[in-house]
Parts: C-alpha cells; sequence; structure tokens
C-alpha cells in the first residue's frame, strides 16, 4: 500500500459519498446515468467474489463491502425510491447495456491470466470497469444544466482513476514481479475517457462557471 | 503468482 494507492482509493469512496449524499440531501438524481450506477454495482460484484475465499488485510475487505453497499444503495434509491426516482433521466440515459457488457464479455473470456470462472469475472469487471463511466459522459452531454454536484462527482472520479495510474507507476517501479498488462491498459483507456470531460471541467472551473459541455 | 499482486487492489 502507497500513498498514490490511499489518496485513490480515498477519492473513490469520496466521489460515492457526495452522489449518495446528493442524493439524500435534495432527494434528487437528476443528471445521474443509473446504467452507470449498474454497472459499477455489477463490477463490483464480479471483482469481491473473493471476499468469500481470500483474505488480503481489515482495510480491503472493509472497502470492498463498503463499495458493494454504497453501490447498491445508490440503485436502490434510484430505482425505487418515491421521490428519487421520479427524477431519474429515463428518457436521456439511453446508452445499451449490451453494447458494453457483451464486448467486455468476450474480451474477459479470450484475454485473461487464468482461464477459472473467478479469474474470468474479476478480468470481466476490470474490462467494465473501464468503460463503466460512458452512460454517464453521455448524459452529461445531454443534458444542458450540469449541476456542481454531478460534475464534482464525475472530477472526484477521475481523481481516482489518476492516483490508480500512479500508483501502478510506483508498483511497477518499485515491486519485482509487477507486470499487470491487463490492469495498465483498461487502467489508461479508462483514465483517457475523462480528459475530455476534465479538459471541460478544468475551463468552467477557471471562468468560475457552471459546467456545460458542448453537444 | 504473475497475478496475485493487482488482486490486493480495490
Amino acid at each position: 500500500m502507497n500513498l498514490f494507492r490511499l489518496c485513490g482509493d480515498m477519492f473513490h469512496l469520496l466521489s460515492i459519498m457526495v452522489l449518495l449524499l446528493k442524493i439524500r440531501a435534495t432527494r434528487s438524481c437528476r443528471g445521474i446515468s443509473l446504467k452507470t450506477q449498474e454497472l459499477y454495482a455489477l463490477v463490483f460484484v464480479c471483482r469481491y467474489l473473493d471476499l468469500f475465499y481470500s483474505f488480503i488485510s481489515v482495510y480491503n475487505s472493509f472497502m470492498k463491502v463498503t463499495f458493494l453497499a454504497t453501490a447498491f444503495s445508490i440503485v436502490r434509491y434510484m430505482r425505487y425510491d418515491k421521490v428519487v426516482k421520479q427524477t431519474y433521466d429515463r428518457e436521456q440515459d439511453t446508452f445499451r447495456y449490451v453494447f458494453l457488457i457483451a464486448p467486455c464479455l468476450l474480451l474477459a473470456l479470450v484475454l485473461n491470466h487464468r482461464f477459472t470462472l473467478t479469474e474470468v469475472l474479476w478480468t470481466f469487471s476490470i474490462y467494465l470497469e473501464a468503460v463503466a463511466i460512458l452512460p454517464q459522459l453521455v448524459l452529461m452531454q445531454r443534458t444542458q444544466n450540469i449541476d456542481n454536484l454531478t460534475a464534482n462527482y464525475v472530477a472526484l472520479l477521475g481523481a481516482y482513476r489518476g492516483f490508480y495510474i500512479l500508483n501502478w507507476i510506483y508498483r511497477f517501479a518499485t515491486e519485482r514481479h509487477y507486470r499487470q498488462w491487463i490492469v495498465w491498459i483498461s487502467g489508461v483507456i479508462q483514465t483517457a475517457l475523462y480528459a475530455d470531460f476534465f479538459f471541460y471541467y478544468a475551463l468552467c472551473w477557471k471562468a468560475n462557471k457552471r459546467l456545460q459541455l458542448p453537444a | 503468482q504473475a497475478n496475485a499482486t493487482a488482486h490486493d487492489e480495490l
């Protein structure tokens, strides 16, 4: 565990907290993609199956359970909460799951370290996490007024990705057997998806304006 | 253990 990874995890946790607070405090999930949130829940379920058979540290197990619980809590609010679900932009959030899940599953079946059920599911979760933000980015492009909490949520997620890349560079330099090309390539793709968003986020932040993405 | 290290991340 190094400082970069700790920062990455904290940004990840903070992004989820910001989103949960937004939903609970404003009783609204406007601008948030349910598709992205459900994909993240799927990512966590596939990746953290190892909670049942391997133990790394109290920190890891605690964070895994927290990520699972918060992901399902967000999905529950958006799908079933009587007030919150009415604020969901159903008509705008049209990204098709199958376009993301099918290629990731195929890729995980072909490109993996070991052909076992848990390893393939783990690899699938790595690939899926890389692209799960796409429905959210598409939704933000369609929504004209992006509220600050939504913009900050995505920015915090981007910061989490950035710090994980620093963590991998650090581990690559300091650990002899750190050759994680599956994680590397997916991670770089995932972070690159945020580059465009960050460009406009920085522009609006500098001009002290509300975030607006060009159509 | 080629991939043991990646599994210790979140």
